[in-house]
């Protein structure tokens, strides 16, 4: 094995790994390191999964999830369904550093990011509203409900529960590919 | 989505992740990103991991936890990683998953679960040994 120190990340967003070893040959810590390296992928929307502008949800709205954790004292601090704040990192690490929570969601973890100084920002761009424009165009295909009435796979909601479970289907894994993943 | 794991010198570790989700998720849909043990997990006495994927699926087996833990209890980090993927397999053969592992001794490696559209899985790497990251592959299983 090489040598530590050691940055290595998922996909091959290059960026993101140099920015990492930027900060720590800065002489930044290991969380700072973290936190620039996702933060840039989030500035610049790594292959569309990452940051604003990407993957609409079914109403078209672009929302974040991030997350970082110490290893050394088992801080961890989170947000999810973040909404209208780009930098989703950097308010996860002031959950982290700023409160005794773990996980803040939705709405009220952009309340929270807003009063600790992030921009309040329409997430969507040209692109995520032509996206969602199309899967709108093409009845709602593919989406990931089951077990609703009108037929999920052939038509758009709003969705109510169907009798009895007609479909068993498991995870859709037809739905997540390389193209969109968590 | 990116998952990221970085080790300092003396061994403190540190992970995160970041991504927008699935294309067209139901309004409300979380995935595995923000859940510790799921998206990312570090502990400075071993190292770390992240996972990428199906966060629907993954999320439910913690995969980023059970890599570490793998890794404590002696697994190299390329086998951690497999024993990872492995163990999602048994329930869900076809789902769409990747996982990254370090340790603090500077070891690292990958995996993925094979599916027709997804036979290599590619992650980056940088160490002291380098000038600039490294694009590295592993084949999935």
């Amino acid at each position: 094995a090489p040598p530590l120190p050691l940055v290595i990340n998922t996909w091959p967003f290059g960026n993101a790994t140099r920015a990492a070893w930027s900060k720590l040959q800065a002489g930044g810590s290991e969380l700072d390191a973290v936190e620039s390296g996702c933060s840039l992928c989030e500035a610049q929307q790594c292959d569309g999964s990452v940051g604003f502008g990407g993957h609409p949800d079914e109403l078209g709205e672009t929302t974040l999830d991030a997350m970082i954790m110490d290893g050394t004292t088992m801080e961890v601090g989170a947000v999810a369904g973040l909404r209208r704040i780009k930098n989703a990192i950097g308010v996860a690490r002031k959950v982290m550093e700023h409160t005794r929570h773990t996980l803040l969601v939705g709405e009220s973890a952009t309340q929270f990011a807003e009063a600790m100084g992030f921009p309040n920002e329409d997430l969507s761009t040209n692109h995520s509203l032509s996206v969602y424009s199309e899967w709108l165009r093409q009845n709602c295909q593919p989406n990931f409900w089951k077990n609703v009435i009108p037929d999920a796979s052939k038509s758009c909601g709003p969705y109510k529960p169907a009798r009895g479970l007609v479909q068993r289907k498991g995870p859709a894994t037809g739905k997540i590919n390389i193209h969109s993943h968590d | 989505t990116i998952g990221m794991v970085v080790i300092g010198k003396s061994g403190h570790t540190a992970s995160g992740t970041t991504s927008n989700g699935a294309n067209h998720k139901i309004h409300g849909r979380v995935g595995d990103s923000p859940v510790a043990g799921a998206g990312s997990y570090a502990d400075s006495t071993v190292g770390g991991a992240a996972a990428t994927g199906d966060g629907d699926t993954m999320m439910r087996f913690l995969p980023s936890y059970q890599a570490v833990e793998y890794m404590r209890a002696g697994d190299d980090p390329a086998s951690a990683c497999k024993k990872v993927i492995s163990r999602i397999q048994k329930h869900v053969p076809h789902f769409f998953g990747a996982v990254i592992c370090a340790n603090i001794t500077g070891g690292y490696g990958a995996a993925c679960n094979k599916l027709p559209e997804f036979s290599q899985f590619h992650f980056m790497v940088y160490h002291s040994l380098q000038s600039q990251p490294s694009e590295e592959k592993v084949d999935c299983i």
